[in-house]
Parts: structure tokens; C-alpha cells; sequence
């Protein structure tokens, strides 16, 4: 057995030096590290999982490369090799993000994000990466299921300062601050900072891309809107009537929007969270800190 | 001032704070 | 306060460069920027800087019309006179509009479509939601929610416009008129709670009563 895992070592490098990803991590995955013969450390173990894990997701392989971190999670909890451990939260968000759980994934690359230290062992980490990761974050939580989940994740990437000065921050910010609808000029420029698999093709014949933009602007136009008519909503959201209902529907069925659908009349109605008397309050403070503000400005003009 | 005269301007045409049909029901 | 402070900057720097100048070809084209600006909603300072007001008579006076009807007008207003009025470019149609919004928004909070798609000149309801949403609501000039089966658009908060001398009357009305209704609505609450501390007293009175009698009661049993 000590032969074969060498032999194995050896051909999975070549492989490597050649670019075959996968070939690599066949080569690896024949070894044997349930051995009864041999004992082979949890750390060496967690090595070949994790390595394993890189090498199929090189080549997108998330089904191939889960198999392989899920082994490795039995074994993370108890590692202390730091640079492995980093390199699992790697691949565990990576596969996250191949198989579009992406708020998730988003939760993982931000964590990533967030290493305090650039040196670990004798890895040094790029700040390059850390912000890759940050963008990362960002990118799958735009893509992510529209809903408070969402928003409340994106609100805590907006307020990071380092996302201002990512590439991607415009869009951030009107998804997040001014929770705009989102013209295709802007989903477009998106798009261009996109993976293949955030753009791959879903059985309802919409991009992954296009089911989260035009979630999004759902729950935009739910913002602005009290009620309105399916038509008028497909018009919109530059979707078919029919679709825009059933889209509506299931958001309001999961409980990540507020709403109800009229199918007689073929009009949603968009109820907001806080019921009128609230909703009345809340223009009375409003008032209440206008007011404030015009005494705060004749104060200050001497007035 | 005029800032201020539109600011004020603004403040007034906010009142009344809610003028729908669902805020009357409930407000009765 | 927002949109002032947006403005405030713009305004300043409007109103400097006007009064750095006057040649009236150059105070045309200030004008025209002005007009022209997205962010600029006001424009009753620039209008009161004296090199803007002399245009008045001259050959570019077309040009101080134009302000003032930016000040204080509407789309109709210039429909009515675009003869005596310079041709508008695509901005400054569009601020037009955005101001003729306000100005409706100054005496309804509920805009029906139909008077909206006549004052804008919009013929269907999708064009009269875009510009709505994409150059009121997200140029932060006015919010309210949008009612489709209403067909009406219920505003919740509009920026004030440039004030006219003969408004001013209404608003100090308005303002007195609030006021009143507060101060009785106050006189309303401090009368409850003087009734309530009465109640409360004669009812801790009776109480004490009752129970007194209730001891009297049992001693003579």
C-alpha cells in the first residue's frame, strides 16, 4: 500500500503539472485512507481531502469535489493546521457557490474575507484574495433568493467600508441603499463579473442571473407599487405576464414578500409589513423630524 | 430665506401624513 | 433637508458665477446649465442675483423667462407660451415635468393617472410609472406608492418648490391653523387627564369608604 500511495503521489503530480485537474484527483482518490494496515494521521487525511476537493473544483466539479470536503469536515473540526483549514473554507464555499446555494456561499467568502492575518504558517495570504473573496460574497448575495435573509446579509456587506471600493459597489449600492429596480444596462454590466454557473441556463428557461434580477425587482417594485396588474408587472420586469405571477406567487408562498394575488381581477396587491396605524406613526415621526430639521437650520442661520 | 420657505413648503404639503381608504377604517 | 443639501452647493455655485458676470450671453448659458442640471430644483436665488434680473428688455431676455418659469411654472405653462420661449433641450423638458409633478403634489396628495398623463403628456400608463419611479421617486424629489387599480399615484413626501410672495399668506394660514389644532389638541389631553386623576381619586375615595363601612360593619357583628 505504501507503494501504490506513492506511485499515486507521483502520477497525480504529473497530472497536476499537466493541467488534468480531474485526472489528478482520480489519481488521489484511489488512496486508501481507511486503511486497516497502515495508519495514516487525521491531518494527512484532511490534506488529501482538502487537496482532492481543489483539484475537482479546478476543473468545476462541485458534486466530485462535496464528497471529498464532507470527508474532510469530520476531520476540520480537530485540525490545527491553520493553512488547511483556510483551504476547506475555500473549497467549502466554492462548492456552496457551484451548486447556487448562494446565500450560503456568500456567508463563507465573506467570513474568508474577513482573516485578520497575512501570514499563516508559511502561506502568505494576497490581500488580493481577501478582497476576491469579499467580491465573491457580494456577487452570490445579489444572486441570492430575494428576501429579508438577503437583505439582511446585503446590509451588513454594505456598511463593510471595504466594499466601497470594490468594483462592484455600484450595484451594491443600489441594491442595497436605494433598493432600486435594476435596469438592463446595469444587470448587463453585472453580468460581465460573473462565473459561467451564475449564468447557467435553470429549467424555467430564465439564467440563474435572471430569476435573481427579476426577484429583485419584484421586491422593488413592491416598494413602490400598492397594487398592480400582472400585465403591467411582466411589462416591468421584462417577463411574460404569466411568469410574473408565478414568480410572485412562490416568493409570497416563502414568505420572502408580503402580498396577495386577485387572479379574478389578475392583480397582486403588495401589503406593506407595518399595518396603517403604524405605518401612520411612522410619517408622524417623520413630520416630527422635518420640523426638527427646518427649527435645526433657521437655529443655524441665525433666524 | 428660500431654502428654508421650500423646506417649510415641503413640511406642510406632507399634512395630512395619510390620506387612504385602509388608514380612515382603521383610524375610525 | 436632503434635497436642499444637495442643492445648496449648486445653488451657490449658480448664483457666484451669475454674479461674476454680466454679460448677458454668459448669464444665458448659466441659465441654460441650471436648467439643465439634474440635481437643481431651485432656482429663486439664482433668479434674485441683479445681473439675472437686468437681462430683463435685453436680447436674451427669453432666457429670464425661461428661469421663471422653472421657478414657478409647469410643462402646460410652457406649452402655453413656447413661442416667447427658448426650445427646451431633453433635460430641461424633463425638469419641467419633475417640477410640474411637485406642483401638483402642492395641492393633492393623490394624483389620478389620467390628470398626470394630461399635465405630462404621456399617453400610456407604463411611460407615466417610469418617469414616476425612475425620475421622481429615484431622484429622491418626491415618494409615495403607486396604485394601479386606483390609478393614482398617493404621495407621502414632495420637495418644496420656489416660493411666490402671494404663497406665503397661505402657508402662515396653514402653519396658524396647525398650530390651533395642536394647542387645543393639547388643552383635549390635559382636560382627559384632569378627569382621570378625578375618577381615580373619587374612586379611591369611595373604596376607602366601602371598606371602612365593611370594619364598622364587622365590629358591631
Amino acid at each position: 500500500e505504501e507503494q501504490v500511495l506513492i506511485i499515486r503521489e507521483k502520477l497525480a503530480e504529473l497530472y497536476e503539472s499537466e493541467q488534468e485537474w480531474s485526472q489528478a484527483a482520480k489519481m488521489l482518490s484511489g488512496i486508501d485512507l481507511d486503511s486497516g494496515i497502515r495508519m495514516l494521521d487525521d491531518a494527512y487525511k484532511l490534506s488529501k481531502c482538502v487537496h482532492i476537493a481543489r483539484l475537482y473544483l479546478e476543473d468545476d466539479d462541485a458534486v466530485s469535489a462535496e464528497a471529498f470536503i464532507n470527508k474532510a469536515s469530520f476531520l476540520v473540526t480537530t485540525s490545527q493546521h491553520e493553512v488547511l483549514n483556510l483551504q476547506y473554507k475555500v473549497c467549502y464555499a466554492r462548492i456552496l457557490d457551484l451548486k447556487r446555494k448562494f446565500l450560503e456561499a456568500a456567508l463563507r467568502y465573506y467570513d474568508i474575507s474577513q482573516i485578520e492575518k497575512l501570514q499563516i504558517g508559511d502561506e502568505e495570504i494576497d490581500e488580493d484574495a481577501l478582497e476576491q473573496a469579499l467580491s465573491a460574497a457580494v456577487t452570490c448575495t445579489i444572486l441570492a433568493a430575494a428576501g429579508p435573509q438577503r437583505s439582511r446579509v446585503l446590509a451588513t456587506l454594505y456598511k463593510d467600508e471595504r466594499c466601497s471600493k470594490l468594483k462592484i459597489y455600484p450595484i451594491l449600492q443600489k441594491v442595497v441603499y436605494l433598493e432600486r429596480i435594476l435596469r438592463k444596462p446595469e444587470i448587463d454590466a453585472f453580468s460581465e463579473e460573473l462565473k459561467p454557473h451564475q449564468k447557467a441556463l435553470l429549467p424555467d428557461n430564465f439564467t440563474v442571473l435572471d430569476r435573481a434580477m427579476i426577484e429583485h425587482n419584484l421586491l422593488s417594485a413592491s416598494k413602490l407599487y400598492t397594487n398592480i396588474s400582472f400585465e403591467e408587472l411582466g411589462a416591468l420586469l421584462g417577463i411574460p405576464p404569466q411568469k410574473a405571477e408565478k414568480i410572485a406567487s412562490r416568493m409570497i408562498y416563502e414568505d420572502r414578500m408580503r402580498g396577495s394575488i386577485d387572479q379574478v381581477e389578475a392583480i397582486i396587491h403588495f401589503e406593506d409589513d407595518t399595518e396603517e396605524l403604524q405605518q401612520w406613526d411612522q410619517q408622524i415621526a417623520g413630520l416630527c423630524q422635518a420640523l426638527n430639521d427646518i427649527l435645526d437650520c433657521m437655529t443655524s442661520k441665525g433666524v | 430665506d428660500n431654502s428654508l420657505l421650500r423646506q417649510v413648503l415641503s413640511l406642510l404639503r406632507r399634512l395630512p401624513t395619510i390620506e387612504s381608504e385602509k388608514f380612515q377604517d382603521e383610524f375610525l | 433637508m436632503e434635497m436642499e443639501k444637495r442643492q445648496a452647493d449648486l445653488i451657490e455655485q449658480f448664483t457666484q458665477q451669475a454674479e461674476a458676470t454680466s454679460d448677458p450671453r454668459a448669464l444665458a448659458s448659466i441659465i441654460s446649465d441650471a436648467t439643465c442640471h439634474p440635481s437643481l430644483f431651485a432656482f429663486s436665488e439664482i433668479l434674485s442675483v441683479p445681473n439675472i434680473s437686468k437681462l430683463d428688455g435685453t436680447q436674451v431676455s427669453s432666457s429670464l423667462d425661461l428661469l421663471h418659469l422653472f421657478a414657478y411654472g409647469t410643462w402646460n405653462d410652457y406649452k402655453s407660451s413656447a413661442g416667447h420661449l427658448p426650445s427646451l433641450l431633453p433635460n430641461q423638458a424633463k425638469k419641467l415635468k419633475q417640477l410640474s409633478v411637485l406642483t401638483l403634489a402642492e395641492t393633492n396628495k393623490v394624483l389620478p393617472y389620467d390628470k398626470l398623463m394630461e399635465e405630462l403628456d404621456v399617453s400610456n400608463v407604463r411611460e407615466l410609472e417610469d418617469f414616476l419611479i425612475n425620475e421622481c421617486m429615484y431622484s429622491g424629489i418626491v415618494r409615495g406608492k403607486l396604485d394601479q387599480l386606483r390609478r393614482c399615484f398617493e404621495v407621502q413626501f414632495a420637495a418644496g418648490r420656489d416660493i411666490r410672495p402671494e404663497q406665503l399668506n397661505s402657508m402662515i394660514q396653514a402653519l396658524s391653523s396647525w398650530l390651533t389644532t395642536s394647542d387645543h389638541m393639547l388643552q383635549s389631553i390635559q382636560e382627559k387627564i384632569k378627569w382621570a386623576d378625578t375618577m381615580s381619586e373619587a374612586s379611591r375615595k369611595h373604596k376607602k369608604e366601602v371598606e371602612d363601612r365593611v370594619e364598622e360593619v364587622k365590629k358591631t357583628l
